[in-house]
């Protein structure tokens, strides 16, 4: 543990309470992709089946309990709760468009052919693109409120803190792994765009709104 | 053998 793949964790964890805070004070996930909220879910479960068969830390689970259990308190917030809020005509993306394929590359290019392995690998590949139906959504509607905002610059810095961790675990350890390395490459590249406008805009104090 | 040692990420 290295103090960028701690930031890395509390940025997501910090996403993950962003996101709860806002739809339960606010009573309403508008703004908000369900789409994105199914894929994070299905992300987390695929990794985390070695909940019980592989140990690390008492760290590691529970952050991987409190994953599991923001994803799925979320998608119940969402379709259940705050479902008359749930803006599905903007969050119209296809979600088989980035099942399928992450499943397929899963199939193929993996450390070691087994159902454990392939189900992690599947969920590095989906969580790289896992955000897309929300950008896809901002994109949509031109505009994101600033707490959505929040909720992505936070979610987008676990991955590139993350990418630093591996960057240093590679020169101080010798560690790396491809597979999470170029995923995790592609998952922070995706944010870019949304970085660029959340600094030049959000934190002076401006609404996200897209140019026309 | 990073097949091991990765799984101690979240």
């Amino acid at each position: 543990m290295n103090i960028f793949r701690l930031g890395g964790d509390l940025a997501h964890l910090l996403a993950i309470i962003i996101l709860l805070l806002k739809i339960w004070t606010t009573r309403s996930c508008a703004g908000i992709s369900g789409k994105s909220q199914i894929l994070f879910a299905l992300t987390f479960t695929a990794r985390y089946l070695d909940l019980f068969t592989n140990f690390v830390s008492v760290y590691n689970s529970v952050m991987k309990v409190v994953y599991l259990a923001a994803a799925y308190a979320t998608l119940y917030l969402m379709y259940v709760k705050f479902k008359a809020t749930y803006d599905h005509n903007h969050d119209t993306f296809r979600l088989e468009f980035l099942i399928l394929p992450a499943a397929g590359l899963a199939l193929i290019i993996n450390h070691e052919f087994s159902i454990i392995e392939v189900m992690w690998t599947f969920s590095i590949y989906l969580e790289a693109v896992a955000i897309l139906p929300q950008l896809f959504m901002v994109s949509k509607t031109g505009e994101a409120e600033s707490i959505t905002s929040h909720y992505l610059f936070a979610l987008g810095s676990y991955r590139a803190l993350y990418i630093v961790n591996w960057v240093y675990r590679y020169y101080s350890e010798g560690f790396y792994d491809m597979i999470a390395t170029l995923a995790g490459v592609v998952q922070t590249v995706l944010y870019c765009d949304f970085f660029y406008l959340y600094i030049t805009k959000v934190l002076k104090g401006k609404k996200l709104q897209l140019p026309a | 053998g990073s097949l091991v040692e990765t799984k101690d990420e979240l």
